[in-house]
C-alpha cells in the first residue's frame, strides 16, 4: 500500500498492525484492513488521494480474502468475531500480567496499545459489549500512563 | 462541468460501496 493519506491518520495504526499481522495472524490482519476500509470511507471517500488510497486497501482486501476463502474466520462472522476477540484478549491479558507483575517494557506497552486497536476493529462486528468497550478503555490508557512514565524515568504505580 | 464532476466521484464511490458489500457478504 502507498503511505496513507494525512485524511486517513485515524486508521494508520490499525493498518501498520495489518501490516506487522500479515504473517503470524492473517485473519487478524485481514479485519484490521477492513476496519481500516469501514472507518477510512466514512472519513472520506471523495478527495482523489483518498479515493485512490481506498481503492488500493480494497485490491489488498479482496486478494486476501480469495487467499483465506474456506477460513471459516471470514466466511462466518460469529467465528471471525471470537477469533479476534481472543487475539485482543490475549494481548490484553499478558500486557495486564506484565503490569501487575511490575514488569514495565517496550512490549507490554505495545501489547496494551494492539489490543485497544483490536477492540476497535471487534466493531467491525457490531456495537461493543460492556467489557470490551471496559477494555480497550484501560488498555488504551495503560499504554499511555506506562509510555509517559518510562520516557520521564518514573516507576508506574 | 461541476455537476459531472460529482457525479463520477459519486459512481466511483458506489463502486467502493458495492465492493465493500460483496466482501461482507456471508458465505
Amino acid at each position: 500500500l502507498p503511505p496513507a493519506p494525512q485524511q486517513f491518520k485515524p486508521i494508520q495504526h490499525h493498518l501498520r498492525t495489518a501490516q506487522e499481522h500479515e504473517k503470524r495472524d492473517p485473519v487478524v490482519a485481514y479485519f484490521c484492513r477492513l476496519y481500516a476500509m469501514q472507518t477510512g470511507m466514512k472519513i472520506d471517500s471523495k478527495t482523489p488521494e483518498c479515493h485512490k488510497f481506498l481503492v488500493k486497501l480494497m485490491d489488498q482486501l479482496e486478494i486476501m480474502k480469495k487467499q483465506l476463502g474456506d477460513n471459516e474466520s471470514i466466511t462466518q462472522d460469529v467465528v471471525g468475531n471470537a477469533h479476534v476477540e481472543n487475539y485482543a484478549y490475549k494481548m490484553f491479558l499478558y500486557a495486564d500480567t506484565e503490569d501487575r507483575a511490575g514488569r514495565f517494557h517496550k512490549n507490554m506497552i505495545k501489547s496494551f496499545y494492539t489490543a485497544s486497536l483490536l477492540y476497535d476493529v471487534l466493531t467491525v462486528f457490531g456495537e461493543l459489549t460492556e467489557e470490551n468497550i471496559q477494555h480497550r478503555k484501560y488498555a488504551k490508557w495503560k499504554a499511555a500512563y506506562i509510555h509517559n512514565c518510562l520516557k520521564n524515568g518514573e516507576t508506574p504505580q | 462541468m461541476g455537476s459531472v464532476g460529482s457525479s463520477v466521484a459519486s459512481a466511483e464511490q458506489d463502486e467502493l460501496s458495492q465492493r465493500l458489500s460483496r466482501l461482507r457478504d456471508q458465505v
